[in-house]
């Protein structure tokens, strides 16, 4: 349903931009 | 000026393309290479989110009647897939070296593909929610065509109830709609034209009124009562195509800008 899909796409959002910010704070060591 | 149209578009997106961007900086200006971290565990909460995205999208294909959205929505959750493939075979190239650049590349075109991805994905499904606003619409434009055969109070009644909940749908709708787009103009159009349907509504049902009213009563001044029925349906009719432009704009054209 409309509600699940928006909710799901938060969740990958979220761990897509902590995938990217776990690598920055590593690269920027 | 806001780059995504909706404020629930713009809330997941905006801070992914954030992301996304530093990434590519970073590795741009990293070119000679640190050691890229191991990555697998954040690599396999993507792979579950899209996973878990993927389930969802495919149960909304199968349960929508809307056709476009059918034929749309399956290439948008096929290039999330293809992102997220992307992302584990980067993490795994890097567990074996961490400094390999075509890692690094396909994590950003992972990233990007996930970006991206979920912006069709997101944007398909919102533009099928609009074709229902519109659907709606398009039931009061049908209402309103017919008022002018309208010549008895018995069809008046059942025009209003006719009329009535679908008008009040479109309203709470379309209200709903624009408090969600991040447009300022096109937020402001939306709101001025619903308030003058929500107004003009009541003055047509008025005029019918005055025109049946007339016509029982011998015809003198019939063609004029007439005249301001069929003049404040045009003025609905105007307005409600105005509503299904302004839902429809997703992107911001050149007369806007300037």
């Amino acid at each position: 349903d409309a509600g699940e899909m928006v909710r799901q796409a938060r969740v990958l959002g979220q761990a897509t931009a902590q995938l990217i910010q776990s690598i920055k704070v590593e690269a920027e060591k | 000026m806001p780059v995504f149209h909706t404020k629930t578009i713009e809330g997941i997106l905006e801070p992914v393309a954030q992301q996304v961007s530093r990434l590519v900086i970073l590795h741009e200006e990293a070119e000679d290479g640190n050691a890229m971290p191991d990555l697998e565990r954040p690599v396999l909460a993507v792979s579950c989110a899209v996973a878990n995205l993927v389930k969802v999208g495919k149960e909304t294909i199968n349960s929508s009647d809307d056709p476009i959205l059918k034929q749309d929505m399956p290439s948008a959750l096929f290039r999330v897939e293809g992102a997220s493939k992307l992302l584990e075979e980067a993490s795994g190239m890097l567990k074996v070296d961490p400094y390999s650049g075509p890692a690094r590349k396909k994590l950003i075109e992972g990233s990007r593909g996930i970006l991206q991805g979920t912006s069709s994905l997101l944007l398909c499904f919102d533009e099928s929610e609009v074709r229902k606003i519109i659907r709606e619409c398009k039931k009061v434009l049908d209402y309103l065509a017919v008022a002018e055969v309208i010549e008895t109070m018995e069809d008046l009644v059942q025009f209003l109830k006719d009329l009535s909940p679908c008008l009040s749908k479109v309203s709470r709708e379309v209200g709903a709609r624009e408090k969600e787009l991040t447009h300022q103009v096109h937020r402001e159009i939306l709101i001025r034209c619903l308030d003058q349907v929500k107004t003009l509504a009541p003055i047509l049902i008025c005029s019918m009124k005055i025109y049946i009213h007339i016509i029982c009563q011998g015809g003198k001044g019939a063609e004029e009562a007439a005249e301001n029925r069929n003049y404040l349906t045009s003025r609905m009719t105007d307005e409600l195509h105005e509503i299904i432009r302004v839902l429809q704009l997703t992107t911001y054209d050149e007369d806007e800008w300037d």
